[in-house]
C-alpha cells in the first residue's frame, strides 16, 4: 500500500 | 520522476527566479499582486510541513526548502525593501473570500483526516486559486510587463505540465491522487486565457494590453 504521508510530488 | 513533471518543476523553478531577478533589477515590484505572493508562502508553508516528518529524497527536500525560502523572500521585498514601488491600490482582491472557503474544503474533502493531511490538502485547493488576485490586478490595470508575462506563462505552465505527469503516471505507475489533479485542472484553466494573450501578444514581442 502507498504510504499517503510520503509527498514525491511538490 | 518522468520528463513532464522534470520540466513542470523547472518551469515553476524558473517562475519564481525570473520574478526575484526582475524586482531586484528593476528594484521594483510594480504590476505584481502582493496578495498572490502572500498565498503561495501560504502555499509551501502549509505544505511542506512533512519537510520535518518523512524524507523523500534529497530533490524533494531541497526543492521543497527552497520554495519555502524564495517565497518568503519575495513577499520581505514587496512588503519591506521594495514596498514604495508596490501598487496596492490595484492589488484589491478579497483573499478572505479564497482562504476561507478553500480551508473549508480541505476539512470536507481530503484523503485523511489528520492535522498534516488537511494543510496538505488545503494548501493543493488554495494554489489552485492563488494566481486570482494577479489576474484581478492585471485586469484592473489593463496591462502586464513583458517580463511578468513571462513569469505568469512559466507559473501556469509547471501546472498545465503536471496534468501530462499525472496521465502518464495514471498509465504506467497506476497512481492517481484526484485531490491534486482536480485542483491542477482548476489551476491550469485559469490560466488559459492569459496562456492565449501570451501567445498572440507577447510571443510576436508585443506587450499584453487588455481593453478598458
Amino acid at each position: 500500500e502507498e504510504d499517503i504521508h510520503k509527498k514525491d510530488e511538490l | 520522476m518522468n520528463i513532464f513533471r522534470l520540466i513542470g518543476d523547472m518551469s515553476h523553478l524558473l517562475a519564481i527566479i525570473l520574478l526575484l531577478l526582475k524586482m531586484w533589477k528593476t528594484r521594483s515590484c510594480a504590476g505584481i499582486s502582493g496578495k498572490s505572493q502572500i498565498l503561495f508562502a501560504l502555499v509551501f508553508a502549509s505544505r511542506y510541513l512533512d519537510l520535518f516528518t518523512s524524507f523523500v529524497s534529497v530533490y524533494n527536500s531541497v526543492m521543497k526548502i527552497f520554495f519555502i525560502s524564495t517565497s518568503l523572500l519575495t513577499v520581505y521585498l514587496m512588503y519591506f525593501k521594495f514596498r514604495a514601488t508596490y501598487d496596492s491600490n490595484h492589488d484589491t482582491f478579497r483573499v478572505e473570500f479564497l482562504v476561507i472557503p478553500v480551508g473549508g474544503l480541505a476539512f470536507l474533502v481530503n484523503h485523511e483526516f489528520s492535522p498534516l493531511e488537511i494543510l496538505w490538502t488545503f494548501s493543493i485547493y488554495l494554489e489552485s486559486v492563488a494566481i486570482l488576485p494577479q489576474l484581478f490586478m492585471m485586469s484592473k490595470t489593463g496591462e502586464a510587463e513583458t517580463i511578468t508575462s513571462h513569469y505568469l506563462f512559466a507559473l501556469g505552465s509547471y501546472r498545465a505540465l503536471y496534468i501530462l505527469n499525472w496521465v502518464y503516471r495514471y498509465y504506467f505507475e497506476g497512481f492517481f491522487d484526484l485531490i491534486a489533479v482536480v485542483a491542477g485542472c482548476v489551476q491550469t484553466i485559469l490560466y488559459c486565457d492569459f496562456f492565449y494573450l501570451y501567445i498572440t501578444k507577447v510571443l510576436k514581442g508585443k506587450r499584453i494590453t487588455l481593453p478598458a
